[in-house]
């Protein structure tokens, strides 16, 4: 197979991890580049929160058992109890 | 629970299906859709009826991608299905992805398995972290005929609606823990370096450079396998597992089951009294296996292909007090015996018990 260029990889990867937690861990994006610290640090924790659910290794970063559990299909509810 | 505790009112509840898959028979459909609503008022004082009008509490439907809820599905695999808490107009409802492979055995997804997870969250039920409960979010094969509700799903629908009103009440299997001091095993076995320890259908999975365990659903390696498998061995020379349920056995080949299994164990020189076998395991040093049913066991020849003569002989007489034998390996040259909670490991050349432990002793609690 054509080895994928690392950069993209890493561009994937971070699109998975943005929209699960979106999705299912209630995590707000905020685009502005000037606060991009701030969402950096609110990620990492809601990838903590999901980590704990899942009783994953809490690393709050994307290792392979997290972007694992992140690619099986699953119910479109999300796992924090603020959906209503 | 979902935020509010929201729940129905009524026990007595309706559901209706707006619209078929094309890839079920609708046949198949209905009783996928009986069958899920089952699950949940087997357990608790609800009842749903079929309504043929417009409204009704639960609105089942196969959606596409937009679907005008704010919750687009997003194609195959991915998000399956998403559902209402309960309450008026769309709360209840279930939607499926279209987009699924929806099917009623273990390829593609199961429909009955995904309803049952959503009329939990049309009944006010959210996700569990328990990973053996029916409201885990991701998807997990069971065999519908082996489906069993488990105990922290029953724990939960019933702290909201109250239990069943059976005589009897209804309970579940609940998820091996790895440090439970109370854990006993259906089978155990090697499987290149690993040790697969058995358990209803789950299995964990000890690697040795690994400190944790692994949970995981016997179901998910190996779909072809029923739950409960009663005794395994690990024959590392051909670099097979053979596992046993009843009057059964499979082979693992590599990591696969290989073809023309399961077959009957009378073709190992069992007689036909014998029914089921408890445990195995696999000396690769003399080529013999070894089972052992009730208090009784019998050595088998890999290299004839055959029975030793001279068997079953008593358990007792070659290998002590251990009682009656629930599991059964071998690892660098001695032989871990499981009996309830208690684990005999015992040397074959000294032809004695070296040393007790708890049977959870191989998981770092």
């Amino acid at each position: 197979y054509p080895v994928v260029p690392e950069a993209e990889d890493e561009e994937k990867t971070l699109k998975l991890v943005e929209s699960y937690l979106q999705n299912f861990y209630d995590l707000q994006m905020d685009h502005q580049p000037h606060i991009r610290s701030r969402s950096e640090n609110h990620l990492a924790a809601k990838l903590k929160e999901m980590q704990a659910f899942f009783g994953l290794e809490v690393t709050g970063k994307p290792d392979p058992e997290t972007l694992e559990m992140m690619k099986k299909p699953r119910c479109g509810i999300p796992d924090v109890q603020n959906y209503v | 629970f979902t935020t509010g505790n929201p729940k129905w009112k009524r026990k007595n509840l309706t559901y209706r299906i707006t619209n078929y898959t094309p890839k079920m028979r609708k046949t198949d459909v209905d009783e996928a859709v009986q069958k899920a609503l089952s699950v949940w008022s087997n357990v608790t004082p609800l009842t749903f009826q079929k309504s043929e009008d417009k409204e009704a509490d639960i609105v089942i439907s196969f959606a596409y991608r937009d679907h005008h809820d704010n919750s687009p599905f997003d194609g195959p695999n991915g998000q399956l299905a998403h559902a209402f808490q309960p309450g008026e107009g769309i709360g209840g409802d279930v939607h499926l992805d279209e987009e699924e492979a929806w099917t009623k055995d273990g390829r593609g997804y199961n429909l009955f398995i995904v309803l049952a997870h959503e009329l939990g969250h049309s009944l006010g039920l959210s996700h569990s972290n328990d990973p053996g409960a029916l409201m885990y979010p991701t998807y997990s094969y069971t065999p519908p005929n082996e489906f069993l509700l488990p105990q922290d799903d029953i724990d939960g629908i019933q702290a909201i609606y109250g239990q069943s009103t059976t005589a009897v009440q209804p309970t579940g299997p609940v998820t091996p823990q790895a440090c439970d001091p109370n854990l006993t095993f259906d089978a155990i076995t090697t499987l290149r370096g690993e040790i697969i320890f058995f358990k209803g259908r789950y299995m964990l999975r000890k690697h040795p450079e690994r400190a944790e365990t692994e949970l995981n659903f016997i179901s998910l390696f190996w779909p072809q396998l029923p739950s409960g498998i009663q005794a395994a061995y690990e024959n590392v020379e051909r670099d097979e597992v053979l596992l046993f349920k009843e009057d059964k056995y499979w082979v693992v080949r590599g990591y696969d089951i290989a073809p023309g299994y399961p077959k009957q164990i009378y073709r190992l020189g069992f007689p036909k009294t014998i029914k089921r076998v408890n445990a195995a395991y696999s000396d690769e040093s003399t080529g013999k296996t070894y089972f052992f049913i009730a208090d009784r066991y019998w050595r088998y020849d890999e290299n004839k292909k055959s029975m030793d003569h001279g068997y079953p002989r008593k358990i007792v007489s070659d290998f002590g007090k251990i009682g009656r034998v629930d599991a059964a390996f071998q690892k660098d040259g001695y032989v871990y015996f499981f009996h309830g909670t208690t684990q005999f490991q015992f040397d074959p050349r000294a032809k004695r018990i070296v040393r007790k432990q708890k049977s959870i002793s191989w998981f770092n609690c």
